[in-house]
């Protein structure tokens, strides 16, 4: 469902640099895996590219059946509101509005009315713990608050693709287990779940992981977990 | 040289939220201590009003000696730039402008000339390896790599005081260690240092740790460490 060949990611400056350098990596529907590797390494890029936020410098990129490429920027802005869910690690929250709006905004494509999108973002944020601050603004909340709240507008509207960059980073560790145990139901409903973690504890607990450094995958594992 | 006295932050929402609820602490010039507790607890609020970036709602505050209430908000500011580095939760980089850049500008107050400024901002982001990331804007930063350019910009003027709000959420593990390391270099050579984060490892490995829980200190330990 998912499929990166011989990406490279390249930035013009002096030097060049190549924040992805020949990645080749196959994901099947209803995987979870973990993307883990150095501060730089080319994980957020990578997940990027995934998403069809970014286009690759060389290479080919498939996502949902589709071959990116072929695709426009107005195409892949409708498939992306249709399969994707991504949880930036900047979360990227709308500033002026509360939590519960926010969450609202991730369903504003499926034409559901304003208080069903608001009934069903409700419920996304008492699944991360948040059904106390549905009216805070973003900077009304902590961080990691609002890094929740960046999670669940990724899947509220149960997408069957989500692509989570960092997204225990300002959690404690009780609040990251509950994000885990999340994603892990979201899995068992079907959807395919890449997380980019420095979480060890995470990334030892999916059945596979990914190792990038350098803009290189250096070991692509999968584990027998009981 | 840190000392908060039944500090209560309350924020006039309906209801109220009670950030912090009466928290009574002292810390003592040259002490490396870390704070832990859930998302939410007050963490980041403490942190502020002990940086003197936010006033409490009732209590009082010391830092360095003075009576917080007793100062203007200028008088405040100087104190700050002489005393007290901060590295922020998100970051808060200048977006146009260089790592590099980013770094000189915590000199400002020094008066020092720019190109002595930026030398010594060379050398803070040589400690958190960003040698060669210099002249790359905030936008060509990796999530890790702002955050450490925000670790050297709370350093770069050695202050006598680094408040650190979650400085390795966004960072691998052998990163992190470095920073820590760091830490622990900068509270040898004198400076008082008060870390808040997630991380376990870290605030296993720091002689002092106070849980915060719901806005009020849950426990304050000392221990002997080998
Ligand atoms: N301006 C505000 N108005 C209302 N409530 C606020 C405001 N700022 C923070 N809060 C609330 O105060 C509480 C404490 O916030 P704080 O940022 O100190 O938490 P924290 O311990 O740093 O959490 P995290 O680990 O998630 O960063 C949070 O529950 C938050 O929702
Ligand atoms: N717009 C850009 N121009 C130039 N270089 C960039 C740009 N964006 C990212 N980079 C560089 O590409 C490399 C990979 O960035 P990326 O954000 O993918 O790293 P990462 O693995 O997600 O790191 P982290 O764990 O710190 O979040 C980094 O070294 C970064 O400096
Ligand atoms: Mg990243
Ligand atoms: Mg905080």
């Amino acid at each position: 469902v998912l499929a990166l060949e011989n990406v490279v990611k390249e930035y013009p400056l002096t030097p060049p640099v190549r924040a992805l350098a020949g990645v080749d990596l196959t994901i099947e529907a209803g995987e979870l895996l973990a993307v883990v590797g150095p501060s730089g390494s080319g994980k957020s890029t990578m997940l990027h590219i995934m998403g069809t936020l970014d286009r690759p410098t060389k290479g080919d990129v498939s996502v949902a059946g589709y071959r990116v490429s072929e695709l426009s920027d107005a195409e892949l802005s409708g498939l992306r509101s249709r399969h994707i869910g991504f949880v930036f690690q900047a979360f990227y929250l709308l500033t002026g509005y509360s939590a519960l709006d926010n969450v609202a905004d991730g369903l504003l494509y499926t034409g559901v009315p304003l208080d069903e999108r608001r009934a069903r973002a409700s419920a996304a944020l008492e699944t991360v713990g948040l059904s106390h601050r549905l009216d805070h603004v973003a900077t009304q909340l902590s961080g990691g608050e609002r890094q929740r709240v960046a999670i669940a507008r990724a899947i509220v509207g149960k997408p069957s693709i989500v692509l989570a960059d960092e997204p225990t980073g300002n959690l404690d560790s009780t609040t990251s287990s509950g994000i885990v145990e999340l994603f892990h139901e979201l899995n068992r409903a079907g959807s395919t779940i890449v997380v980019v973690t420095h979480d060890p504890e995470i990334s030892a607990s999916l059945p596979r992981i990914i190792h990038l450094r350098d803009g290189l995958i250096e070991s692509d594992r999968v584990r027998e977990l009981s």
